[in-house]
């Protein structure tokens, strides 16, 4: 009965890894035991948590490029907060989609990783880089849901194609249970035109309205500011818009699972 | 004497395409003529420019991955600015990465691809994708210069690092022509701390100080609307905060090559 869930959007800086440390810590709070899963060779889901990123840990790169060699139980580490684990990442991950383009199920490499762990927890959500190569696609060949932060503003609203096609493909082709989880407005902000504009665009459009929470995820400087210490913004600051919206967003997400 | 400049910056959203398709404009409202290249699948500055991707177009995954099948005078597109042309992208181009892996020079396609048109420009700019992959690097094989936007936000400086180790090895590896031309923070909003604190850390860390330009690129609707319309700011709202900015970036650009 694990939930496990990609959040990704190839189009960068659209709120995937603050969707990943603050929606994970929000379910969290609500009593749900949590791992994190740090896909992204730039590591900021890892030190969105305050967790320092060092050669000497296990990481998730250890473990998708020396399968043998490690197990993901040397790799998780416990974070500052009860019910939040972390698999972090490392830079070295960056080099994972040339060094496995010859090997067979190199798709499948994180999914076999985490295969003994997963069932620890109640929810796991991975964040992903901004692109749809190796790395995304491990994560999808792994992932059931994917949930798709998408910025209030025009480039990011155009990804939304792309981004459904290829999780199309992948149902198709390398995992047949996943599915769109959801698509969560992110950075807006209700005074501006291109901001209501795109939102209103979310919630019309066929392809993409019933996907469309109905909390978006404001902008909102301690968002920004919490990353900056390490720590979620349901922990850093309890009483801000950010607090107030991930904490919708989890709401949201049980009662939509309810449904299926 | 044409100035070949790349925008980069791994860090997803923090104004890369903006940056181009913006200071691209300003330069050629100053009279230069001016080379856009989009070399990011996700093709923004393309339609950021009004210009329709299509697959009867002849486009820069063209000339990388059939060299001996297209010219680049093929390829590149006017727009509706006299002074502005474009090399426009595609979403074929996310495969070049694997289908390049086994190629000498790979690096060099796009160096080669453009040799025999970019002295017909004043200045050349081009747009990355959010990563450090082949097509990063098959742009920083052929740019002299290399222009990073850092959104005032703590994960985009926290980039910076790895981003300049990546150019000092391209440097040493591959093109030695290569410079870092400036950092130019993007995003910033005077009113939040977390925005003041990071461009603080901009103007006073000595690994990036004399890199850091003196006027920010403020956080201004205006910049995300105009995508919307195709057009890039400077000719979208005369009067405003963007264009304002990205002309005194272009200004402080001159005046730092006078330097050189
Ligand atoms: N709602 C918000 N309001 C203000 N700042 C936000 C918000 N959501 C995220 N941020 C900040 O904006 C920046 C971009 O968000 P984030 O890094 O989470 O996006 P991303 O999609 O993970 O980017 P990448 O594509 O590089 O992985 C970060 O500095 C983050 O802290
Ligand atoms: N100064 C600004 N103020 C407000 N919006 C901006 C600003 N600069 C860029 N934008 C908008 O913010 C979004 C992110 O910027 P942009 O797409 O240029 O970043 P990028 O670095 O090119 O992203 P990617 O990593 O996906 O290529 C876009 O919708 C863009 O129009
Ligand atoms: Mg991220
Ligand atoms: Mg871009």
């Amino acid at each position: 009965n694990t939930r496990l869930m990609a959040v990704a959007n190839e189009k960068g800086g659209v709120g995937k890894t603050a969707m990943v440390v603050n929606l994970g810590a929000a379910m969290a709070i609500t009593g749900k035991k949590v791992l994190i899963v740090d896909m992204d060779p730039q590591h900021n889901a890892t030190s969105g948590l305050g967790v320092k990123v060092s050669d000497d840990m296990v990481n998730v790169y250890n473990l998708i490029s020396e399968p043998a060699d490690h197990s993901s139980l040397d790799a998780i580490v416990e974070t500052s907060w009860e019910n939040i684990h972390l698999l972090p990442s490392h830079p070295d991950l960056s080099g994972a989609e040339v060094e496995l383009v010859e090997e067979d199920g190199r798709e499948n490499r994180l999914k076999e990783a985490v295969a003994d762990v997963i069932n620890n927890y109640d929810f796991v959500i991975i964040d992903t880089p901004p692109s749809l190569s190796l790395l995304t696609i491990n994560v999808f060949a792994l992932a059931r849901e994917v949930l798709v932060p998408c910025q209030t503003h025009p480039y990011a609203y155009g990804a939304l194609e792309a981004l459904f096609d290829t999780i199309e493909a992948v149902k198709e082709d390398i995992n047949p249970d996943i599915a769109v989880a959801g698509i969560v407005p992110t950075f807006f902000d209700g005074r501006t035109r291109v901001g209501r504009d795109i939102l209103d665009r979310l919630q019309s459009d066929k392809r993409y309205r019933d996907y469309t929470f109905a909390t978006p995820i404001r902008v909102n400087t301690d968002i920004a500011a919490s990353s900056d210490a390490g720590k979620p913004v349901v922990f850093y600051k309890k009483s801000c818009n950010g607090t107030h919206d991930y904490m919708a967003v989890a709401a949201e997400l049980a009662r939509r699972d309810g449904k299926k």
